[in-house]
């Protein structure tokens, strides 16, 4: 038998870093 | 100066990720093709191609500096982050300054990455 446990489940976006380019004109 | 070291068990090997398509992988098994269309899905959020320009020493003890050029306007952007931080480089995967680090820290097989190396990054969608 397993015993259920919780599980931390992430969204894909906190994977990838947030470049957020300066905003041209 | 940047967030101390923490580690962020998301890159832990195992972790449980869901891509916007509301399908679960383990962070290890993730392709570039996963990370594609989920922002298409997302609604609000693009992919970027984030070429590494340079990788210097941090002003910050412990940390790395890493340049990249951004997107389509090839913008300029500069993060400081531990040496053992995982990218997502295209057709290759996760990739770090410190592979040795990252598998010591998460377990997360890692190739070393290196300057002309393509990362996945994000930004907003461009809302006209």
């Amino acid at each position: 038998n397993v015993e259920p446990r919780s599980v931390a489940v992430f969204p894909w976006h906190s994977l990838v870093p947030f470049l957020a380019p300066s905003q041209p004109d | 100066p940047p967030s101390s070291s923490h580690l962020p068990s998301h890159f832990m090997k195992g972790a449980i990720i869901q891509l916007a398509t509301g399908e679960l992988k383990r962070v290890e098994d993730l392709q570039t093709q996963d990370f594609v269309r989920s922002a298409e899905v997302s609604g609000g959020l693009k992919i970027d191609s984030s070429t590494v320009v340079d990788i210097q020493e941090s002003q910050w003890p412990g940390f790395v500096m890493l340049h990249f050029v951004v997107g389509e306007q090839q913008s300029k952007v500069s993060i400081d982050v531990p040496p053992e931080h995982p990218f997502f480089v295209y057709g290759q995967g996760w990739s770090s300054c410190s592979p040795a680090r990252t598998a010591q820290l998460f377990s997360l097989p890692c190739h070393r990455l290196q300057v002309g190396d393509v990362c996945i990054s994000i930004s907003l969608q461009n809302m006209n």
